[in-house]
């Protein structure tokens, strides 16, 4: 017969990697050194400290053939405490931002993938050097007990901390190809540190090249808010973990202090509209109320809950967003648009379009796309996003005079407390309607723009032909 | 400071079950119906018994909004004893499939995920009824605690087992949205017969209609084998876990032993390659000579590796593509080739190609693409799979006299011991290079026929004018 067997989840995203974007040697250092920079940014951002992150890759000194590299990234963020260290680098979905708020990290597996790369690669283990900026920097080193998920510590120690500082620093070695890998790498950087203008990023090369993206401005955006969960992304799970952490008497109470944007009088007319009294001990509750009550908390059942309050979200702003494209592009016309904010399922999302005519922008056939997601560059995987689906599906490009030959460039940002990601290699975004619609809107309008100045400058030229 | 903290895999794809193929009423219901009848063919493939599959979706009675339903799936397979039938159905990344053999489920959570969705739109539990063919028949009632990832037994009995009935029954409530989700799920059903001809499956929907797909053949292929790793798929973690279950003294007589197609003198070739003794105990071996012998075991490193064994491969066969496509589309002009067996990574895969002309081929804008793996239909995310990727960019259908009025259709069929999925939703196929190379060459030989074909129509049409 059939033998049965469990995995934990080290193996199964060790035996499924190409999910999380560890396929091959020159995508997986692609990986690597993009889910540490983001490990990295959360960091000083959840604190609002300017990130200042140091990359460094180098040929990995025992080896004549030059596929294994050392990688390090060091950041002079929040630090970790030294009691989770080892869990947050050796256990997968084990991690701090499994929360309602908008961050790069959402599965808590990121930085693991990388070590675990690394590991399955060179049989080396990874060093971990961390301090909260108390009077302790932490060194450990650790491997992945993959069958087991969980750290194994092979080393710990502790050093004085005299000038107090905070960060962390991962270091490990891996096979890559760094030829291959390189556009992609450093494409990643510079765009990296376009949409975050208050980090330097400094990137040193296997072949000793310094690249430094400096930061050109000090000020931070407020850190994002966490929030709770909202009405319209509701089912019974959800609602049961609610119950079973409430210490509300009412079932009033339970709506306004659990839900997001539940006013008493919202949570009354609610109730009302389930036919349950707003009195009731949540604890009491029945199957079947419960049933009723997650069923309608639908906007076809319930259209009166208050959108979610996108104060929590951080976008990046229309001033950043056209900065980075007169930085990158130097063009000679340039319109963005952030859109007012919008939901799917529950979850807040704010759409920023920018558009870019002429200059250096690339004469490629077809629109030249650049994609971010809560501030991270998306380089892979174009063609399944939804971004790429509506400039090529729902615009109409002739009616704004643009065609084959014409050099324009989009930038699409999604921020939100859930970014709909298709794959856990964070590459590309599913087209939920509402996002779609929000792109879509924001690229015809940008558009608009381009084609009253494209129209000028038609006009401008045929009068000077005359 | 940051709260740290897990979480299990059950709770990660629950949170995260857009990655499934769970995120919206229609698809969820797709896919919970899928991942039911692909489970009952896994069960009756690997014994050889003729599947009978009954699929019956009905409007739950409790609901006056009709958007709560009914799902039951039944088939003849092997049964699961009654010691796994808890975590089979109740504990995520727990199965019997983890495996190097070609067999539809992979993850060991495609029908938990299901029995979860139901569970968190409906706040009710699942049914399931089995027996291996002995004197017992089990039910057993189920819920998944999804914070620790077990099944909870509600309930557990079992009677006689008179008649020696062997298989298993799936029954469990889950919102759904049948009249979006009707064409898909029919589709399914029909391709899913189309490609296995010696399955019977029965579908009642949540109307009363009956639709049979009537088996049209009782002879079974062999059931697929499984195989050793490959050479050419080795890294550390494998080769370790290797050594850690062997009982081989000799390096030598490990490498014959646990790696496919490895006989002795390939193995005494390649470790005088590496420059390690034959002889060397393998628990023995130092972490410098485990990564000198992984290292090698690479296509560029050591070439003299026989490729896989396709032998435990179970693909279609022309007979059998032909006649679906001939059953489907009634077309003028049919042309099939099954590809000879390659690799990638050490995995052994055949693709399979068939292009059909004309009769009700359908006559859409470009060309109509029927994508299967380890025979599943797979119907979304056409736009992201290797297949699309290939047709649209990389064959010149013009000079084969295709053009965009022509009514052509092209289907893929890749098996493989392990198929690289981009999604755990088991949608669409990652571009492996190899892969792509043989679904490349494989189209432009069967188009070429077509060409040849459609080139007499020409000129016989030019003789009849003239
Ligand atoms: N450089 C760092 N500074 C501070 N904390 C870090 C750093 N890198 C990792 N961490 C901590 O370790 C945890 C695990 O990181 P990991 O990348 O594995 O998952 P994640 O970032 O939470 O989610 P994702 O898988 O989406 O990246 C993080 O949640 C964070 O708390
Ligand atoms: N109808 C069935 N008959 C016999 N065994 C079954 C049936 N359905 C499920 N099982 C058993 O339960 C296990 C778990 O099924 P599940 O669908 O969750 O995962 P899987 O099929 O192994 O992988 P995947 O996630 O890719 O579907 C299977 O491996 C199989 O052993
Ligand atoms: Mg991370
Ligand atoms: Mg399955």
């Amino acid at each position: 017969s059939e033998s049965f067997r469990e995995i934990s989840p080290a193996d199964f995203f060790y035996r499924n990697r190409d999910l999380a974007g560890f396929n091959n040697p020159t995508r997986s250092m692609y990986s690597a050194i993009r889910e540490l920079v983001e490990n990295s940014l959360d960091a000083c951002e959840l604190y609002r400290i300017p990130p200042k992150i140091y990359v460094r890759l180098s040929y990995e000194e025992n080896y004549e053939k030059r596929n294994v590299y050392r990688l390090k990234v060091a950041d002079n963020g929040s630090g970790i405490p030294p009691e989770y260290i080892p869990s947050a680098f050796g256990q997968i979905l084990y991690g701090s931002k499994y929360k309602l708020r908008q961050v790069r990290g959402t599965f808590g597996l990121g930085g693991k993938m990388a070590i675990l790369y690394g590991q399955i690669t060179t049989h080396s283990s990874a060093y971990i050097i961390s301090s909260v900026g108390n009077n302790k920097i932490y060194e450990f080193e650790i491997r992945i007990d993959i069958q087991k998920n969980r750290p194994e510590i092979l080393k710990k120690k502790f050093r004085s901390n005299r000038r107090k500082w905070h960060g962390t620093v991962v270091e490990f070695s891996l096979e890559g190809d760094y030829p291959k890998a390189m556009p992609k790498v450093l494409e990643y950087l510079r765009q990296t540190a376009m949409v975050n203008p208050y980090a330097d990023i400094t990137f040193v090369d296997p072949r000793g090249r310094l690249y430094m993206f400096e930061g050109v401005t000090k000020k931070m955006p407020k850190p994002p808010s966490e929030i709770e969960p909202h009405p319209y992304g509701c089912d019974v799970e959800i609602f049961m973990r609610m119950i079973d952490d409430s210490r509300s008497k009412s079932l009033q109470d339970f709506m306004t202090t659990h839900f997001h944007r539940v006013g008493k009088k919202t949570a009354k007319r609610f109730l009302k509209h389930v036919g349950i009294s707003g009195r009731k001990n949540p604890k009491k509750l029945t199957p079947n109320e419960i049933v009723q009550l997650v069923q309608s908390m639908k906007p076809e059942s319930f259209k009166y809950f208050l959108p979610p309050d996108a104060n929590c979200l951080s976008p990046l702003s229309n001033e950043l967003l056209e900065m980075g494209l007169q930085k990158d592009l130097n063009p000679e016309f340039v319109a963005t648009e952030q859109r007012n904010p919008s939901a799917y399922s529950g979850y807040p999302f704010i759409v920023e379009i920018g558009i870019a005519y002429g200059g250096n922008t690339p004469n490629s056939p077809g629109i030249t796309l650049y994609r971010f997601a809560n501030k991270i560059p998306l380089l892979y995987d174009e063609a399944s996003d939804v971004s790429r689906k509506v400039i090529n599906n729902e615009i109409n490009w002739n009616y704004y005079k643009v065609t084959q030959g014409t050099p324009v460039a989009v930038v699409v940002h999604i921020c939100s407390t859930k970014v709909p990601y298709k794959t856990v290699g964070k590459e590309f975004i599913a087209d939920r309607p509402e996002i779609e619609r929000e792109i879509k809107n924001g690229i015809n309008n940008v558009a608009r723009r381009l084609s009253r100045y494209l129209s000028k400058k038609i006009s401008i030229a045929y009068q000077k032909q005359r």
